[in-house]
């Protein structure tokens, strides 16, 4: 079947490619997602836990208070939006004292628009 | 694209639903920008750090931005 | 797994033609976690 490798190929992914146990390198995997709201379409995948690594998307969340260079694609609205909320935070979390944040907006509270 | 056309079907509900060579040619061609873009910012924070191998924590790190950026 | 071989050999071809543009080289590992997000992507 065209969809699949040659024997060429699969040689090569054999030997480039193919994790093997000798290699003592674990097989990463992406942490399955749980949201309440929405119907989880995924099959769980059971996967042995000493063999695998989780790909993190937490890790590093402290670098992501900044855009990453880019190549071809560039950062969506919504990857800003993300940074800016990452930036937030990190600006939050050095804060001493009163928050910044709630000082800004305070002057704008008025306390029928919450009801 | 036939891996591509493959790839697609396992997530199909409906056994007669099919794919035209155009949709495939463009998801085959988004599948290959976005690896390319995963490997190229990978790559460039390896570099940032002065390093030649590009391992899984170079990944990592320009992950979050980059599932954002697709 | 035929198909994940399929797209791990194929993001493998990609990652190389990267690496060499950029001068690097791609772990196996690296080259695996690719696949693996572009497989669930």
């Amino acid at each position: 079947e065209n969809w699949s490798l040659s024997s060429e190929e699969f040689e090569i992914w054999d030997r480039l490619y193919r994790i093997k146990e000798s290699d003592g390198i674990k097989e990463p995997i992406l942490p399955q997602v749980q949201f309440e709201t929405l119907e989880n379409l995924e099959e769980i995948s059971k996967h042995k836990e000493e063999a695998t690594h989780e790909l993190s998307l937490s890790e590093w969340r402290i670098w992501q208070s900044r855009p990453f260079p880019t190549s071809v694609v560039d950062h969506s609205d919504r990857c800003y939006h993300f940074i800016s909320v990452m930036e937030m935070i990190e600006l939050m979390r050095h804060e001493q004292g009163d928050c910044r944040y709630e000082l800004e907006i305070q002057p704008h509270l008025r306390i029928e628009d919450v009801n | 694209q036939e891996t591509v056309d493959r790839l697609l079907r396992l997530h199909f509900r409906d056994g007669r639903t099919r794919v035209n060579g155009d949709a495939q040619l463009l998801m085959a061609e988004m599948l290959k920008v976005f690896v390319r873009e995963a490997a190229a910012r990978a790559a460039r924070q390896a570099h940032a750090e002065d390093l030649e191998k590009v391992d899984v924590e170079h990944v990592e790190k320009v992950l979050p931005q980059l599932l954002l950026d697709f | 797994q035929r198909l994940k071989a399929a797209v791990h050999y194929t993001v493998g071809c990609l990652c190389e033609e990267v690496a060499e543009e950029r001068d690097v080289q791609f772990s196996k590992q690296t080259i695996a976690a690719i696949t693996e997000i572009t497989f669930r992507q």
